[in-house]
């Protein structure tokens, strides 16, 4: 079985693991099948503010234990331990962290029939669990961890290779080679697209420095380089250094030039409250070139340890090499201080299977200190 | 303070009117 990232063990989560919670409350929202990242991020929000004491108010609350595996989500009764509610992992629709809160939204059932008329849109009923938590978020990632396993399984059942799900959808753009990196798996797995929320005062910038993805880059779009200590950015705990910035407040940035990208993060300035989509993503990425033999070409130029052009189609650009990256590591060894005509001898020999670990030259270069950050 | 969502990709593959009650 192949690992899906997140802080549970693989072999634990088809068990079930245990989770200690306050359950604040429940209550009932009424929602489309598919809502918007926005709607669900209001849902969310409606749900906590619903159930959650007016600050100053006594907060009821019940000691729980949230059982949590590929099949099920159980609320047990921490004494006890009997189940208040139980529902299937396929029911839950999302599951959303708020600071300390963690709200668990579930399908019950149609609230209504869909009717005759061509724009009638089926409405569910879904339950609301409000928790608190000092580990909401790790919680929150355990559950996200939990659908990533099942919906792998399912893929498995359904006679599809999970690896392949992404690497399918790629042919039409790349010809019929195959795709060695794992960019778009990773893309592709809804659990790494977050909506993050980011509450600061009017007028205050972000604070986050950004740079391009790269030419080549299966998703063109910024990435963050750097976070300004104590913005708001890095104060929200939910950015870090090479997430993929692929929307603001519901405008998408991908494909823009990255002068379009910061203009637009310039603009949220007056705002207090902005939404942000984003990819998680390592800082360094890691290329995995498959090249039989060291006559066959790389498809690369570098240049003092820089990528500077690359063969459209090529086995480096499928395998994940990226224009404007600096190489970070060769098969493990790290070449950062390592002379150009080294960096060409080890590429030249290097067979089989390649890895080299990348990162955005402009990432490494702010860094390291050799350039200063200008934060937006 | 920040909101994080995460969907459950199995949503979509969910028999529509299938549900707990």
């Amino acid at each position: 079985l192949q690992e899906v990232p997140g802080p549970c063990d693989h072999e634990d989560l088809l068990d079930g693991v245990i989770f200690g919670a306050k359950y604040l409350g429940s209550t009932q929202l009424v929602s489309e099948r598919n809502p918007p990242p926005s709607t669900r991020m209001a849902q969310a929000r409606e749900a906590m503010d619903r159930v959650k004491a007016p600050e100053g108010e006594t907060q009821p609350m019940t000691e729980v234990d949230l059982f949590v595996s590929t099949k099920r989500v159980k609320v047990l009764t921490a004494d006890s331990q009997e189940a208040m509610m139980d529902h299937a992992l396929q029911t839950i629709s999302y599951i959303a962290d708020i600071g300390n809160v963690l709200v668990l939204m579930a399908r019950r059932r149609l609230a209504r029939r869909p009717a005759p008329q061509a724009h009638s849109r089926q409405l569910y009923r879904m339950i609301c669990h409000v928790f608190h938590s000092e580990d909401a978020q790790l919680i929150a990632q355990a559950i996200g961890q939990a659908f990533s396993v099942a919906y792998r399984q399912f893929l498995r059942e359904s006679g599809i290779d999970p690896s392949q799900v992404g690497a399918q959808q790629s042919l039409g753009a790349t010809g019929p080679g195959h795709l060695h990196n794992g960019d778009l798996d990773h893309f592709s797995n809804s659990e790494n697209c977050r909506e993050v929320c980011i509450e600061k005062r009017r007028g205050e910038g972000l604070g986050v420095a950004l740079v391009e993805s790269g030419w080549g880059s299966l998703l063109p779009t910024a990435v963050i380089a750097n976070l300004l200590h104590g913005g708001p950015a890095e104060r929200s705990g939910a950015l870090s250094i090479g997430d993929r910035l692929t929307a603001i407040n519901g405008t998408s940035l991908v494909g823009l030039p990255l002068a379009a990208c910061q203009a637009a993060v310039r603009e949220v300035k007056s705002q207090t409250l902005v939404t942000l989509s984003i990819i998680h993503c390592p800082p360094v990425t890691t290329a995995i070139i498959r090249r039989p033999h060291a006559r066959e070409q790389l498809g690369f130029c570098v240049e003092d340890g820089i990528i500077c052009s690359l063969l459209r189609g090529g086995i480096a650009e499928r395998g994940g090499v990226r224009v404007g990256h600096r190489i970070i590591e060769i098969n493990g060894h790290s070449v950062v201080a390592t002379p150009h005509a080294r960096i060409i001898e080890l590429l030249t020999e290097a067979h089989v299977e390649v890895h080299i670990k990348t990162m955005p030259a402009a990432t490494y270069r702010l860094l390291t200190g050799q350039e200063q950050p200008v934060y937006l | 303070s920040a909101l994080t969502i995460t969907v459950n990709p199995m949503e979509k593959h969910e028999e529509p009117g299938h549900g707990e009650e």
